[in-house]
């Protein structure tokens, strides 16, 4: 269902396979720890969705790559300029 | 300030992109910025290139990462314009740096303010009201998960890795949230977006906030 809904095209029972179903195993391992500390009716959800094919650290060498530089404190002064 | 402000209402924010197996998100939330901040000064919204800042900005590492003050310190110093994506379409890779002259049609950014408002999200409430959408540095480790809701808890501000564009606020509700654009595609999270609690600089939201002016 996961292969089908987010357009996975590796073959069943295939190395690559198996490592992506580890990989899921592990997302659904994820989200159960997140909900049960997430029960408040506005709290955020955690579940599949098009990440949870990938282990944590080819999410986080893909998608989080920005670097963030030291800022100055705000002052309330106008600084522009 | 108003109880709840979203840019998305004066429309003056573009649509949720998708950067795909890119490490563009800094460039998507500059240009993302400059857009809204071209629409607030009441021309129409137009859609500006993401691919030119990534394989121009050369202080950066184009699809392998770059930073927000690093790009807006490019776009100010060279006053390079940035032209329209139509010109300059995304293509998800680095690539070479096309040139346009100088009488080419394309926006200038004239400055740019970055600050840290952790301990001051009242301010920064204030701040995007009078200066448009802001682009903003997280710690995103645990949206690769996020489907929805308000995010409280589980978002460290430990280490900022993913730059994101905060559009508007509610403060109605029991929990008062950032509404914050992604440019992980409509499907991930509220069609793209994701709400932060306020208040406690969850995800690390208030460290590192920058406002692009034209």
């Amino acid at each position: 269902s996961f292969r089908k809904q987010f357009h996975r095209n590796y073959k069943l029972h295939s190395d690559c396979y198996h490592r992506r179903r580890s990989y899921f195993k592990n997302s659904i391992k994820r989200h159960a720890y997140l909900n049960s500390l997430s029960t408040d009716k506005d709290s955020a959800k955690y579940g599949i969705n098009q990440f949870s094919d990938l282990s944590i650290n080819e999410f986080r060498d893909l998608y989080l790559t920005a670097t963030a530089e030291t800022v100055p404190p705000y002052s309330g002064l106008k600084t522009e300029g | 300030l108003p109880a709840t402000f979203d840019w998305r209402d004066q429309s003056a924010v573009g649509s949720v992109q998708n950067q795909q197996a890119c490490g563009g998100c800094w460039a998507f939330s500059v240009v993302g910025a400059i857009e809204s901040v071209y629409a607030k000064s009441g021309q129409p919204l137009k859609q500006l290139s993401v691919q030119q800042v990534i394989d121009c900005s050369y202080k950066n590492q184009g699809c392998n990462g770059g930073s927000i003050t690093r790009a807006l310190s490019w776009l100010k110093q060279t006053r390079v314009k940035l032209v329209k994506q139509a010109e300059y379409p995304y293509k998800a890779e680095t690539g070479i740096c096309h040139l346009f002259s100088q009488s080419h049609d394309g926006v200038l950014v004239k400055d740019f303010a970055a600050h840290d408002f952790s301990g001051l999200e009242e301010a920064m409430m204030g701040r995007l009201v009078e200066w448009g959408p802001l682009a903003v540095t997280v710690d995103a480790i645990s949206w690769q998960d996020y489907l929805g809701g308000i995010m409280q808890h589980h978002c460290s501000c430990h280490h900022a890795n993913h730059a994101v564009l905060v559009t508007g606020y509610d403060t109605t509700g029991d929990v008062p949230y950032w509404i914050v654009q992604n440019s992980w595609g409509t499907s991930w999270g509220n069609k793209g977006y994701v709400y932060i609690k306020m208040g406690d600089n969850v995800c690390g939201i208030a460290d590192s906030v920058t406002a692009v002016f034209l």
